[in-house]
This record gives C-alpha cells, structure tokens and sequence, in this order.
C-alpha cells in the first residue's frame, strides 16, 4: 500500500458516499445515471470474484464489500425505492450500455493476463470501468446543469482513477517485477474520458457559477 | 508460467 493508492482509495469511497447522500437526503436521484450505476455492479462483481478465495487483507475485504453492497444498493433504490425511482428520468438515460458489456468482454477475451476464468472476468472489470462512466457524463450534457452533489461525485469518481495512475508509476519504479499494463492503459483511458469534465468543473468552480456542460 | 501476482489492488 502507498500513499497515492490510498488516497484513490479514499477518493472513490468519499463518491460514492456523496451519491449514497445525494440519494439518502434528498430521495431523488436526479441527474445519475442508472446505467453507469448498473456498469459499476458488473465491475465489481467481476473484479472480486476473489472475495472469499484470497485473503489479501481486512482493508481490502470490507473496501470489496463496501463497493459491491454500495453499488448494487444504489441500483435497487433507482429501481425499486418506491420515491426515489419516480425521479429517474429514464428519457434521458439512453446510453446503450449493453454495447458496452458486450465489447468490453469481448477483448477481455483476447486481451488478458492469462487465460482463466478469474484473469478474463478481471481484465473485462477492467475495461468495463474505463467506459462505465460514458452513460453518466452523456445524461449530464443532456440535462445541462448539474447539481452540486452530481457534480461532486463525478469529480470524485473521476479524480480516484487518476491517483490510482501515481501509484502504478510509484510501484513501477519501486518494486521490481510490477507489471499492470492492462490497469494502467485503462486507467489511462478512465482518466482521460473525464478530462472535459474536469474542465468545466473547474471553470465553474472559478467563476463561482452553477456547472453546465455544453451539449 | 508463473501466475500473475496476486490482484492485490481494488
């Protein structure tokens, strides 16, 4: 464990504890995609399918369980929460995300570390979270402006990825056999698909005005 | 073929 993975490991737990708040407080979830939400249930399921086969540490146990319950527990409130799914706008949320499952698999299938069950479904998480976020930066372009908490947790949900890359150069020149190419370009990639976003986050946060993103 | 390293990262 190093200090940049950690504070990407902290980044994306405070996104997801500003959607779970946004949700919580305010019983709506405007603005969210459930798509992306959906996309990140699959990544995770297929990343920890070693939840209970290796023990790596506590930490790495309960930060599983708290991104696995945390994602799917979304998805169920969208879905069946009796009043927070009267405000999911489904007109708006029309990514076609299946695409996106469908080809991700697809080249976990030629690309992978090795080919076992296990390495094929972690190499698709992989690259099914480097485009997961598509849908959800779309409905934001839709919806034009964005509330404070939406925004909030994209920015998070972006930012952890790009400490995630410190830390693999941080390990690639500290310990010798480190190899996570396949982290590393789809990360790059991840980090690389929020860069507009960023801006406009940034310019709005300068201007002290309300986020809009160009349609 | 060694196995690749644990997946020690979330």
């Amino acid at each position: 464990m190093n200090i940049f993975r950690f504070a990407g490991d902290m980044t994306h737990l405070i996104s997801i504890l500003v959607l779970l708040l946004k949700v919580y407080a305010t019983k709506s979830c405007s603005g969210i995609s459930l798509k992306t939400q959906e996309l990140y249930g699959i990544v995770f399921l297929a990343r920890y399918l070693d939840l209970f086969t290796d023990f790596i540490s506590v930490y790495n146990t309960v930060m599983k369980l708290v991104f696995i319950g945390s994602s799917l527990a979304i998805v169920w409130c969208m879905r069946f929460h009796r009043v927070v799914k009267r405000s999911y706008d489904r007109d708006v949320d029309t990514f076609r995300h299946y695409f996106l499952v469908g080809g991700c698999f697809l080249l976990a299938l030629f690309v992978h570390e090795k080919f076992s069950f296990r390495e094929v479904f972690w190499a698709f998480s992989i690259y099914l979270e480097a485009v997961a976020i598509l849908p959800q930066l779309i409905l934001l372009q839709r919806s034009g402006n964005v509330d404070n908490l939406t925004g909030q947790y994209v920015l998070f949900l972006g930012a952890y990825r790009g400490f995630y890359i410190l830390n693999w150069i941080y390990r690639y020149f500290t310990e010798d056999q480190f190899s996570r190419w396949i982290s590393c370009v789809s990360g790059l990639v991840q980090t690389a698909l929020y860069a507009d976003f960023f801006y406009y986050y940034f310019i709005s946060w300068k201007n002290n005005a309300k986020l809009k993103l160009p349609a | 073929h060694q196995a690749p390293p644990a997946k020690d990262e979330l």
